[in-house]
């Protein structure tokens, strides 16, 4: 299951649609402070699944969306579509290329697709399941989570044991 | 269960020893343990990290970037347990010198073999080691824009 | 008393927001306010923080390097209040892009003039703004051992 | 006030007697991780009084006194010196020169003293009073106060206020 490619569009600082291609195996994200480089990861954890406003450091999903700046109003929905090669076939589908979409709009409906076919948020979920990413695996890491390992605050290590085995 | 619970925490045990002293030296010395190992299933899982020549009673007593190391070894040991197809790391290399910078990125180099891994950083000791770069700007205030990057630009 | 604290509080805000306008730039907005007025000397401190184009909610939704900047920021506006002889500040600098360890750097030149720095840190963009500089080091494992460290090694 | 020296022997990782000087207005710390930077400032804050073990990141005093490697053994007590320049005549003291110690013996008995006269922990405290440094003053200043400070952890930004005003 090989990353491809990441459209961001709406989605917090993200007001005109962005293509990241993530198809090297390791990729670098730079720039100065507040320029985005967290709300691309944030993209990521939300187009998997999030439903935890607080790990995507907000207070409601609402504001998600982007909010609007002097120059130019907010925007009317968040859609973030992250696409993937199947290529060891790792997930359940048919399909060689795998492309899962999430749209949240301003009067709070969602909407959920597995390569343009609408879905529920569940079937996404499920499509994860086994590969060892979720909104919350060990695979997305930050400086927080290293501190709340150090302090294991709630348990965190046995959580990520289960998660892992 | 409990039988299935503790083969994975060994592996993860022996992952963990591995990994750790790949980010510290071969003289370092490390181990993971339950706090209770009569209720695995229940328990705490305890860490305990001695760098040579020093005898840390806690881990807390270690510096902060000893345990930054440690704590990425723990999560590092659980990955390798089962690897997931990308990893995306957000600014894991702040609190580290540029020596242990360098053997961060070599074991991340080491897992890309199986995994992808995105890498958030600001330092130029982190870029100099992945495969591609897109710089993210904010030429429009407020607005995020995406921008691959040339590694020529970097120097 | 309430009327010394409400003194101390306003002098506070007018220097939060003149060392957030260093650190951030002009056009960048905040305030500091008390969420219970009439009761100032039992009342919970709020910040506000609105960089340029930008309208966050909350100081949470800030990236991690403005929210530290602007937690700076109100540390050193309570400094300017009643300036410390010393001040002492340990790797202060690392959740901040070079720009930013540029103007945290010259705002600590300007207050030096009443008081004196030690930074620890393990950014060079850092290490060429100081005066004199410290090696720690542990050649010895385990035993710390500090050495003056020459300007010309560091390039 | 200015700063002249600090003088660190068995306080943590400082087995043999250091000498730092902190004559400068900005003066730099550096090195790898776990090297002693940290415990340096370690020692600033106990030698000014401070008292609870957690702001030292120790469980209890005497884990603040060298407690040796393979080749060394343990030191039997902890010293720190700090020497300043009474210059603007902020200390009340008729010295020029002020230097401020703090003994832990492994016994766990204390020694202070002012100019090599012993004395009691509060004429130290009493001595700074005044001056803006304590222990816990806002003139120390590290990342997790930063952090405590976003999260007004404990009413610190109030506790600071109180402090400066
Ligand atoms: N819904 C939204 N609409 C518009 N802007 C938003 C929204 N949510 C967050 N932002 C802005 O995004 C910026 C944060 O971006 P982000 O956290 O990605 O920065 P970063 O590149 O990770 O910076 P750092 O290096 O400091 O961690 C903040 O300034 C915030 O105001
Ligand atoms: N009582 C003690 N005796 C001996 N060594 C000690 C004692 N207390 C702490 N140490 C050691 O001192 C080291 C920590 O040093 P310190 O926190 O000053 O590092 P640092 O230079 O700040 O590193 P970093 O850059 O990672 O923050 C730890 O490895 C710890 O084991
Ligand atoms: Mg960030
Ligand atoms: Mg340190």
């Amino acid at each position: 299951m090989r990353l491809s490619s990441l459209e961001i569009h709406g989605f917090k600082s993200f007001a005109d649609k962005t293509v990241i291609n993530f198809n090297k195996n390791i990729t670098g994200v730079v720039g100065p402070n507040g320029c985005g480089k967290s709300n691309v990861i944030d993209s990521i954890r939300w187009v998997l699944g999030e439903q935890r406003t607080k790990n995507l450091r907000s207070d409601k999903m609402d504001n998600l969306i982007f909010n609007g700046t002097k120059m130019r109003k907010s925007a009317n929905r968040a859609t973030v579509v992250l696409t993937f090669e199947n290529d060891r076939n790792l997930l359940p589908s048919e399909f060689t290329t795998v492309a899962v979409s999430r749209t949240l709009y301003r009067t709070g409906e969602s909407e959920y697709k597995i390569n343009n076919v609408n879905c529920r948020l569940k079937d996404i979920s499920a499509l994860f399941m086994d590969t060892g990413i979720s909104s919350d695996s060990y695979a997305i890491i930050e400086l927080s989570m290293i501190n709340d390992i150090l302090a294991d605050k709630e348990n965190v290590r046995r959580k990520l044991f289960e998660q892992a085995s | 269960a409990t039988e299935k619970f503790m083969e994975a925490f060994n592996k993860v045990k022996d992952n963990f020893k591995y990994v750790f002293k790949r980010l510290f030296s071969e003289e370092d010395v490390c181990d993971l343990f339950l706090t209770d190992p009569d209720n695995p299933l229940e328990s705490k899982v305890e860490i305990t990290a001695k760098p040579k020549g020093k005898r840390p009673l806690t881990i807390n007593q270690l510096s902060g970037g000893e345990k930054a190391l440690t704590s990425i070894s723990l999560i590092f040991s659980l990955y390798l347990l089962k690897p997931a197809p990308f990893c995306v790391l957000d600014e894991v290399d702040a609190p580290l010198d540029d020596a242990n910078v360098g053997k961060f990125n070599n074991i991340i180099k080491q897992f890309s073999e199986n995994s992808q891994f995105i890498i958030v950083t600001h330092k130029k000791e982190t870029m100099v080691h992945v495969e591609a770069i897109y710089g993210v700007t904010m030429a429009e205030p407020g607005i995020s824009k995406v921008v691959p990057v040339e590694f020529a630009s970097l120097n």
